[in-house]
This record gives C-alpha cells, sequence and structure tokens, in this order.
C-alpha cells in the first residue's frame, strides 16, 4: 500500500479542556469529532510544561535532560547532541516535510530557522499578523487600545484584518492542495498559536461562554502543603495591562474572582476558536479525499493552570500544567476508510445549536509520554521505529527515550484495512 | 500492567521561593529540579538540588517533595510527602 501521509497538529498551551475529555463547558466539536474516529490518551504528560523545551524534547525524542534545553537559550544540536527530529526522519524516508506556525519553538531554541535545512523540506511558514500578537490592539473599557492579557477583537479591526491561526489554516489548506498531487508522501506540521496567552480571538466566541455559566477553579486556594519551590508564580500574564491594573501582591496574589472567571472564559472561548481552525483544516483534508491516506495526530507542548492551586500559565509539575490532549487517527485503524466521497471531518460550527454528544472513538487510559510520539508515529508510517537510547545518548543521532505505543493500535475489528496490515 | 507505567515530568527553579524569574529561569540560573514520576495511582516529585555547569542532579539534596494520590485527592491539593517520609516508599519512587 502507498505510505501514509503524516498531518501533526500542535496546538499551543491547550490543556485537555475538551469536549472528549469530558469537559462539559467547553465547545470543541471539530476535535471531538476528530476524537471519534482517533485513540485518544486520556493520560498523556509532556516532560516539561514551558514551550521551548517540551516541543524539542518531544520532536526530538529525547527527555529534556538529554536536550539539556530547560530554558529558551540553547540549539540543541550545538548544546548537547544532533539529535534527529520526527520530521527529519520522515524527510531522510522520502516524505515532504513542511511547517506551518509555531512547530518548533521560534529562537535560539530552534537556530532561528525552525531547525530549517535538517527538518523541512521547504521553508517554514510563519503568519505575518503574528507580529501583531503582543501589540496594544486590544480594545480596553477606556476605549483605548492595550497590550491585555484578555483581548476578544473584532478581526476587521485589527492590524492585516486577520489573526495568525487563521492565516495558517489557508496556508495548511494550499498546501495540501499542493501536496495532494506530489508523488511522494507529505508530512504535515501546523502549529496553533491559541491559546497561548494573550487571549486574542473573534470577539463572538466569548458569547459561548456568558460569564454566569464560567465557575472558578474547583481548587482555587494555594495548597497548604504546597512547597514553596513547587509553586509557579506566574510572572508572565502578570506583565500584561489588564492585569497590572489589578495591583496583585506577588507571589501568591490572589486575582480577584472576578478577573479570574473573565480569564477562564476567554481561555475556553480561545479553545473553540482553534477548534473552529482544526475544524477549517480537517474539512479541507477531507474534500480533498486525503482523509483515507493521512494520519493525523493532535496534541499540545503542555497544559495550563486556570486557577488551579492558586496558580495560573504553565511553568510547574502539576498535571494541570503537564497533561496534554493526544488523539492519533489512522485510517482504516482506528475508523474504518471513508467511503469513496464519504465524509469523516465535515465541519461543524460551534455556533449552531449543541451539537449532539459525539460517539466517543477509541480510547487508552494507561501513561503515556509525549516523548512517544516520535517512535509511534514512525511506527504507524510504516517506518522503522527508531531504536531504545542507551544512557548516555548525547554521541548517538538517532534513538529514542520514549515508548513505542504501537500496541496500542491493535484493534481486532479493523485488520481487514488494507492501511491496518501495512 | 497499566500501574507500572510511568510518566516523567521535570520543571527548574533558581530559588526555594518563588522570585520574579521562577517560571523561566535561564540554565546558569537554576538551582533546582523539580523530578516528578507519575503513574495511575499517584504523582511523586522531589525538588533536588541542580548544578547547571555539569547538569547534574543531586539526589541526595532534597529541597521538597511532593505526593499526591490520585483516587483520593485528583487535584493534588493535600501534599502527603512530609507524611511519607520515613516510610520505605515503593520501589518504583525511587529515583
Amino acid at each position: 500500500t502507498d505510505a501514509l501521509n503524516v498531518l501533526l497538529i500542535i496546538v499551543d498551551d491547550l490543556r485537555p479542556s475538551l469536549g472528549c475529555y469530558g469537559d462539559k463547558l467547553v465547545r470543541s466539536p471539530n476535535i471531538d469529532q476528530l476524537a471519534s474516529h482517533s485513540l485518544l490518551f486520556q493520560n498523556a504528560f509532556a516532560q516539561q510544561a514551558v514551550c521551548a523545551p517540551s516541543r524539542v524534547s518531544f520532536l526530538t525524542g529525547r527527555r529534556p535532560d538529554t536536550t539539556r534545553l530547560y530554558d529558551f537559550n540553547s540549539y540543541w544540536r550545538a548544546h548537547a547532541g544532533n539529535f534527529s527530529t520526527i520530521p527529519q526522519y520522515f524527510k531522510q524516508n522520502g516524505y515532504v516535510t513542511v511547517s506551518v506556525g509555531k512547530v518548533f519553538h521560534p529562537g535560539i531554541s530552534s537556530n532561528h530557522s525552525d531547525d530549517s535545512p535538517y527538518s523541512w523540506s521547504l521553508p517554514p511558514y510563519h503568519p505575518s499578523s503574528e507580529k501583531y500578537e503582543n501589540t496594544k490592539t486590544c480594545k480596553g473599557p477606556d476605549g483605548e487600545l492595550h497590550a491585555n492579557l484578555l483581548c476578544p477583537v473584532d478581526v476587521a479591526e485589527v492590524p492585516e484584518g486577520t489573526l495568525p491561526d487563521k492565516q495558517s489554516t489557508e496556508r495548511a489548506i494550499q498546501l495540501l492542495e499542493k501536496l495532494r498531487t506530489s508523488a511522494v508522501p507529505f508530512f504535515l506540521a501546523v502549529g496553533y498559536h491559541k491559546p497561548h496567552i494573550p487571549f486574542r480571538y473573534p470577539q463572538e466566541f466569548q458569547k459561548l461562554y456568558p460569564l454566569e455559566n464560567v465557575t472558578l477553579a474547583p481548587d482555587p486556594q494555594v495548597p497548604a502543603g504546597l512547597p514553596p519551590v513547587a509553586y509557579n508564580p506566574w510572572m508572565d500574564i502578570r506583565q500584561r495591562e489588564d492585569v497590572q491594573a489589578l495591583n496583585l501582591s506577588v507571589p501568591y496574589g490572589p486575582i480577584p474572582t472576578d478577573f479570574q472567571r473573565k480569564i477562564r472564559q476567554s481561555y475556553f472561548a480561545s479553545v473553540s476558536y482553534v477548534d473552529t481552525q482544526v475544524g477549517r483544516l480537517l474539512s479541507a483534508l477531507d474534500g480533498l479525499e486525503l482523509a483515507r491516506s493521512t494520519i493525523v495526530a493532535l496534541t499540545s507542548d503542555h497544559g495550563w493552570a486556570l486557577g488551579e492551586h492558586g496558580e495560573w500559565a504553565k511553568y510547574s509539575n502539576f498535571d494541570v500544567a503537564t497533561r496534554v490532549p493526544l488523539l492519533v487517527y489512522v485510517p482504516g485503524r482506528t475508523a474504518p476508510l471513508p467511503e469513496a466521497g464519504g465524509r469523516l471531518f465535515p465541519y461543524i460550527d460551534p455556533f449552531a445549536s449543541a451539537s449532539e454528544s459525539m460517539e466517543p472513538g477509541r480510547q487508552a487510559g494507561d501513561l503515556v509520554e509525549l516523548l512517544s510520539l516520535f517512535p509511534t508515529l514512525a511506527g504507524l508510517a510504516g517506518l522503522r521505529v527508531p531504536p531504545r537510547c542507551p544512557v548516555p545518548s548525547f554521541h548517538v543521532e538517532l534513538c529514542r527515550e520514549g515508548r513505542n505505543l504501537l500496541k496500542y493500535f491493535q484493534f481486532g475489528d479493523l485488520e481487514e484495512e488494507p492501511h491496518a496490515r501495512g | 500492567n497499566p500501574r507500572e507505567l510511568v510518566a516523567y515530568s521535570q520543571y527548574p527553579r533558581p530559588a526555594d521561593a518563588p522570585q520574579w524569574n521562577s517560571d523561566k529561569p535561564s540554565l546558569k540560573d537554576i538551582k533546582v529540579m523539580g523530578y516528578s514520576i507519575r503513574t495511575v495511582d499517584y504523582r511523586y516529585t522531589v525538588w533536588v538540588g541542580f548544578s547547571p555547569r555539569e547538569f547534574l542532579a543531586n539526589f541526595s539534596d532534597v529541597h521538597a517533595g511532593e505526593l499526591y494520590f490520585v483516587d483520593s485527592d485528583p487535584w493534588q491539593d493535600h501534599n502527603v510527602y512530609n507524611a511519607s517520609q520515613g516510610r520505605a516508599l515503593p520501589p518504583p519512587l525511587m529515583p
């Protein structure tokens, strides 16, 4: 059978606040629909709850103690070892590999190049409107523009009249249209910026979460027995103008409860906004008849505390900061191949009446690590699974420190599907 | 056995008390590393001395610990690490 394509979707700072993970409040119908055709890992954890270290870790399949990246200031190839990455491995195995949006963390940790040319066949795409993300584009109660944490916008009024994730979706769809006729399989990685702060999203998504429906975290106090070293003082959100105006005490706050609910409201609204982008992307994949030949994996680089333990953001070892969604759709294996012309991923509007509850897909409860993405995607695509790393493995370019999760994809009932035999 | 499956996480800190760069310490400022072992039953974390020059964690220099049991404390609000000290910890817990 032809080699399977791979679409890897990485959603920045997305915790499993999704319908398919049991969240009753959040509207995420398109990701839930993906989950209904996928294997959903209920207990997947990042190896460090901060962007660059987590991304370099799972994209190289090495733990942070091997990449030696705990901050944002080093490039693993120069600093720890010339470790191969997931896209690089697919590229070496005949794939066209393409990056859209935030896959590697930009800057030093990816050599200011998204690790090109090692990882990518084409120059990585970054949406032009990203440069306005942290500028004063948020209309405050005073009618002035600010650089706020909470930033629902009228898209027509923002610079360029668009938002980064919209641009990323458009670019990814254009690439799918081009790659569809390619003679070789593709590995397309799409990195969405939301719900990373600032919560800058189309203002209409706020209507999905009326404040009266938004509760506080179930445990909003700093636990008495929490060692001070374990506490994350959420310094990043404090720099935003609307949070600064609260004059919060350092390090424990607390944030006034009405503002806590507004933060949670905007996080959920951002999740629903990203869900629509994922929905458009998957609907295009379907429309191009690529759903029958493309593995789709959706995950995040780490979670995000929404007031639990009196904490916000990531930067800790708590489950709310390290647990991530991990869904993998494998055509003919996690779901029957779509009939010719059939649709697996029709776009679902989160504003439509509460979509009927989605039939859950397959689930795995065992604990897994984001590290396992490398060996598992390689195995599912029929490539040789990289060997286990020796300890230490700084001198080894290709090996894996994560478990291979292929055994979770052996479902008796679909074995007759051609790709499953692959 | 699913109970034996483990997920490891870690997080660096510049000091034992929260300070302006506790969230994102630069490598040279890392003094403590929190290593977590997670299973379906518990999360066990030790915050130990860390040398950014040698990239070495010193597991005999324990600054603090956390132990939460999933069934009885799913939100991880009741740290029973101190109460667990002095009793033999199950082997998978030993780093």
